[in-house]
């Protein structure tokens, strides 16, 4: 130990594993251990402990540059559509939202454009008969888009301040339904004009394959930000790493368990410290 | 993927008669990285490569195959090895009526995979009886009633604004008696998601399964999930001692490497793929075809 110069490789590859187990992925994971060995080496770094307090440095600094509040316009209902594969959350985010803001006394209307799923719209009621919220529904099996502009038309007619549009979970890979979600998208903006955030509610479990999935809904409705669900679990939900590295898209909102209370804003410091956990 | 990985490294390797260690080691990096980067957890990855090592170093030369070639060709039979060699079997017995019971985490489709089930074994000329034994998510017994009457099976499920504080365990144990009632065969139990940190919740679950002593336990999984496959696959057999596992959303372009160390790490088949969210997408698991997939 006394002629040991700088950190053994053992310390690197254990720091290593840790990210990897935490879904970080193999490529961020070796980008963030190639940028660790730089400052281990301009800082002289020995003790495997200060390693880690500065690997959890770089990430937090890392991670720290986002924006991460949610955007809301000035005049009429502020209009956030949420996305995501099948079973991620959506339905039940837009649930704890609802809530949220309807406890802000503010008033708030849910659009049941998941048209296609067994029970969906009696899901996304009983959510919006909680929260208090007013919601926007057709018949099963209706133009998801039409519905979408529906929720628009009575959250505007109503003066509602919030507008929360619940979609169909879809894979990513399948084509015709991304091309819906692009149509629901444009068809919602002919009444709201844009949308303020498209949020995409990805499952903290998921592995590499979250990449994927915020790439296909960056590409098909430009995504603003990530509801990470699940975050209650094991999973640490690492691959939102990669997602805010690779794509710019920031974590905004994490879900931490099934009822009415369980969201909160995603704070920075307690993922990096959960990644290490 | 694997192909595009290996192929620099057995191009550097073609013409060479035995593979020396270091060789070995250097296709054994790439497999590494690919499985990993598939989601196979990297304790599972290491065990995995290790017992490849092990053969491949030990191996004769191949006739047909370059080095490179048979070191994968070792992977291959390795990893179909562990999925299972050929497709396992659902496996009801004679008990009257077989019960299956669903379980696994939050969205991973269970309540579709019990009407998938139903339809399934409606066709092999079983009379089933879906129970909704979720009664926490908002809607869940409706879904599960929308499934059974889009394949005509009944649903046992509480009585609707019944007793807010029923008993899953209770309506999973009132469904045997309807079963007998009905002259359903085979019951398939959907129970409510829920994670392996929730003590409560895995106990329900073990309570479940003591009540109506099924015949077939499936764990449901995602195929999207990562490393945290194997804490959550574990936590689920200690819970529940699943008999198999239903790999779902295989019809998304994940890896699936979760099949992998699920397959290792409890031992357990994987009896069916789910490839859709249409109650006829639901296949019996090929071990091959995942191998393929998880290796890219
Ligand atoms: N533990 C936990 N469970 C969650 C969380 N968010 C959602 N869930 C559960 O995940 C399951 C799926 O939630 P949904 O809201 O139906 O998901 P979805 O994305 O709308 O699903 P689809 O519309 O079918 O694509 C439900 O059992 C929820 O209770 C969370 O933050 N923690
Ligand atoms: N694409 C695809 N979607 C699937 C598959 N299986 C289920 N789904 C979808 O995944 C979502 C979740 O399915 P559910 O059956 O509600 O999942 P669950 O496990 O019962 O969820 P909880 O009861 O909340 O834990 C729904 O949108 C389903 O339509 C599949 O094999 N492929
Ligand atoms: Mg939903
Ligand atoms: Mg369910």
């Amino acid at each position: 130990a006394l002629f040991r110069r700088g950190l053994d490789e053992a310390a690197f590859e254990e720091l290593e594993e840790r990210l990897i187990s935490a879904d970080v992925g193999v490529e961020a994971t070796m980008e963030i251990i190639e940028g660790l060995r730089e400052r281990v080496r301009a800082e002289g770094v020995t003790d495997p402990e200060q390693a880690l307090a500065l690997l959890k440095e770089i990430l937090r600094l890392e991670l720290g540059v986002a924006d991460r509040t949610l955007a809301r316009r000035e005049e009429g209902p502020t209009t956030w559509l949420i996305t995501g594969v099948n079973g991620t959350g959506k339905t039940t985010s837009i649930g704890k939202l609802a809530a949220r803001h309807a406890r802000d006394g503010e008033t708030v209307v849910l659009a049941a454009a998941d048209t296609f799923r067994a029970a969906a719209i009696e899901q996304l009621s009983s959510w919006g008969e909680r929260a208090g919220a007013r919601v926007v529904k057709q018949a099963e099996g209706a133009d998801p888009a039409a519905v979408a502009y529906d929720g628009w038309q009575a959250a505007s007619a109503a003066d509602a301040d919030l507008l929360l549009v619940d979609t169909a979970g879809r894979l990513q890979s399948k084509r015709a339904l991304m091309e819906e979600l692009s149509k629901v998208k444009r068809v919602l903006e002919k009444g709201a004009g844009h949308t303020d955030e498209v949020l995409l509610v990805l499952d903290a479990t998921t592995g590499q394959n979250g990449i994927s999935q915020a790439q296909a809904f960056q590409e098909a409705v430009d995504v603003s930000g990530v509801i990470l669900t699940k975050l209650d679990g094991t999973a640490r939900g690492g691959i939102v790493i990669a997602i805010q590295r690779q794509l710019g898209i920031p974590v905004k909102l994490v879900g931490l368990g099934e009822t009415v209370d369980d969201l909160a804003d995603f704070d920075v410091d307690a993922f990096v410290e959960a990644l290490f956990a | 993927a694997l192909s595009d990985r290996l192929e620099a490294v057995l191009d550097r390797l073609k013409g060479r008669g035995t593979l020396s260690e270091s060789d070995v080691d250097e296709v054994l990096r790439e497999i590494r990285l690919a499985l990993l980067e598939a989601d196979v957890n990297f304790k599972v990855v290491k065990t995995f490569v290790a017992r490849v090592r092990e053969r491949a170093i030990g191996a004769e030369v191949s006739e047909a195959l370059n080095p490179g070639q048979q070191v994968v060709k070792i992977v291959n039979e390795e990893l179909t090895g562990v999925l299972g060699d050929q497709s396992a079997p659902l496996e009801l017995g004679s008990a009257s009526p077989a019960v299956i019971m669903l379980a696994g985490l939050q969205g991973s489709g269970k309540t579709t995979a019990a009407g998938k089930l139903a339809a399934h074994l409606k066709k092999k000329g079983r009379t089933p009886l879906l129970v909704a034994a979720d009664l926490q998510r908002p809607a869940a017994v409706d879904q599960l009633k929308v499934l059974g009457a889009r394949v005509d099976v009944p649903v046992h499920a509480p009585e609707p604004g019944g007793d807010p504080d029923a008993d899953p365990v209770a309506v999973a144990a009132g469904a045997l008696k309807e079963a007998t009632r009905v002259g359903a065969g085979v019951v398939i139990v959907d129970t409510a998601g829920r994670t392996n940190v929730d003590d409560a919740m895995m106990e329900q679950a073990t309570a479940i399964k003591r009540a109506v002593d099924p015949v077939e336990t499936l764990f449901v999984i995602d195929a999207m999930i990562g490393q945290e496959a194997v804490t959550v696959a574990k936590a689920f057999q200690e819970a529940v001692d699943f008999t198999g596992v239903i790999l779902s959303k295989l019809d998304g372009d994940a890896r699936g490497g979760a099949a992998l160390s699920v397959a290792e790490v409890t031992g357990r088949p994987i009896k069916f793929a789910s490839t859709g969210e249409r109650l006829d997408e639901f296949e019996a698991f090929h071990p091959d075809r995942m191998a393929s997939r998880i290796l890219g």
